[in-house]
């Protein structure tokens, strides 16, 4: 996974 | 979304607005720590950088949106709000903050899990999340009672993070490329910080005393 991966959590 | 996620974020926003009632209701920020709500303000701006860029649901750009407007709302009440500022009681709140931002500045420049601007302030947002917390538990010890809603809101603000513990846990039984170790290992300090707090409170809540922290 892309480290830049969307921060999904608050 | 999972549901220990869901109870951990709401239960974060339960903390806030027990903050904000208390302040609001009271016209008093007395117990209150500005220093930890500076560190929140900071907190919330690193780590939504991406609140215009990237939309992941209406749930999470609104929740975003209100953990950053209230954190700002609160330091910029215990700052100018005529009222409110006079409870401040700086004497107390003598916690060397800056070093906090430092320190986690410096660590995230070290440890992230990419080095672009994003993923660094990312990463910083979730260190000094796991230290932020520290002024306000130093001042409570220093002030010794503790009232009903600075308790609560402390209690509330602690046990958020823990439901999110929970939540990494069954991400990482459920899904297969998750790995949150960053906020794995912050979250667990966070928690741990709040450790002797959430005992006080739990014997005073038993002896159904007034919370009282050792100095």
């Amino acid at each position: 996974v892309d480290a830049d991966s969307v921060k999904d959590e608050l | 979304m999972n549901i220990f996620r869901f109870a951990g974020d709401m239960t974060h926003l339960i903390s806030i607005l027990v903050l904000l009632l208390k302040v609001y209701a009271t016209k008093s920020c007395s117990g209150i720590s500005l220093k930890t709500q500076e560190l929140y303000g900071i907190v919330f701006l690193a780590r939504y950088l991406d609140l215009f860029t990237d939309f992941i649901s209406v749930y999470n750009t609104v929740m975003k949106l209100v953990f950053i407007g209230s954190s700002l709302a609160i330091v910029w009440c215990m700052r100018f709000h005529r009222v409110v500022k006079r409870s401040y009681d700086r004497d107390v709140d003598t916690f060397r903050h800056y070093f906090l931002v430092g320190g986690c500045f410096l660590l995230a420049l070290f440890v992230h899990e990419k080095f672009s601007f994003r993923e660094v302030f990312w990463a910083f947002s979730i260190y000094l999340e796991a230290v932020a917390i520290l002024p306000q538990l130093i001042l409570l010890q220093r002030s010794g009672n503790v009232d009903n809603l600075t308790g609560q809101y402390v209690l509330f603000l602690g046990a958020y993070r823990g439901f999110y513990i929970l939540n990494w846990i069954y991400r990482y039984f459920t899904e297969d490329q998750f790995s949150r170790w960053i906020s794995c290992v912050s979250g667990l300090v966070q928690t741990a910080l709040y450790a002797d707090f959430f005992y006080y409170y739990f014997i005073s809540w038993k002896n159904n005393a007034k919370l009282k922290l050792p100095a």
